[in-house]
């Protein structure tokens, strides 16, 4: 554990806690796509099936847990108890475009041909282009509230930092996963967009909105 | 050294 590992999983909570604290307090789901979380917890899902087979840590074991619950109630937030707001018009992308190519990439490109091993691959691609519905819901209405916005720049943030934890593990330890590492470049270079218009926009007070 | 398959992160 580094200081960029640790900084990233911190990251990754404080987003899912922004997430349900919005939804939360406002009562709505508005603005927040669905089909971005249905991706997540698949990812969570299919990578911490190894949380019955390995034990890394009580920290590892605690986070996926951690997770795995709150995807859960994020889904159940958005589709039972506050399903009356959300957008699904606006909700529009289709997973099958995201679904298909991960897993066939993840049958030809993986470590091991072993079920559990293509799944964490599988959720690893899938990690990296699952926020794409909640980018395209937000191009599609062109704004999003500032509290979407610094849950987008959270969860951003969450693998930003562990690429510069794998720069760090790669000099210390000579430790490189690069299925891991592509992944997550492609995963952070997805939202640079959005990060420039959060540092120019949402940090000065503005509402994020794209333009026209 | 750790084999890759082990996968140590979230």
């Amino acid at each position: 554990m580094n200081i960029f590992r640790l900084m990233a999983d911190l990251a990754h909570v404080l987003a899912i806690v922004i997430l349900l604290h919005k939804i939360w307090k406002s009562r709505s789901c508005a603005g927040i796509s669905g089909k971005s979380q249905i991706l997540f917890a698949l990812v969570y899902f299919m990578r911490y099936l190894d949380i019955m087979t390995s034990y890394v840590s009580f920290y590892n074991s605690t986070m996926k847990l951690l997770f795995l619950g709150t995807s859960g109630a994020t889904l159940n937030l958005i589709y039972r108890k506050f399903k009356p707001s959300y957008d699904h018009n606006h909700d529009s992308f289709r997973i099958a475009y995201l679904l298909v190519p991960c897993a066939l990439l993840s049958l030809f490109l993986n470590h091991e041909f072993s079920v559990l091993e293509i799944l964490w691959t599988f959720s690893i691609y899938l990690e990296s282009v699952a926020i794409l519905p909640q980018l395209f819901m937000v191009a599609k209405t062109g704004e999003a509230e500032s509290i979407t916005s610094h849950y987008l720049f959270a969860l951003g943030s969450y693998r930003a930092l562990y690429v510069c934890n794998w720069v760090y593990r790669y000099i210390a330890e000579s430790h490189f996963d690069l299925i891991a590492i592509i992944a997550g470049l492609v995963q952070t270079i997805l939202y640079c967009d959005f990060f420039y218009l959060y540092i120019t926009k949402v940090l000065q007070n503005r509402k994020l909105q794209l333009p026209a | 050294q750790q084999a890759e398959n082990v996968h140590d992160e979230l």
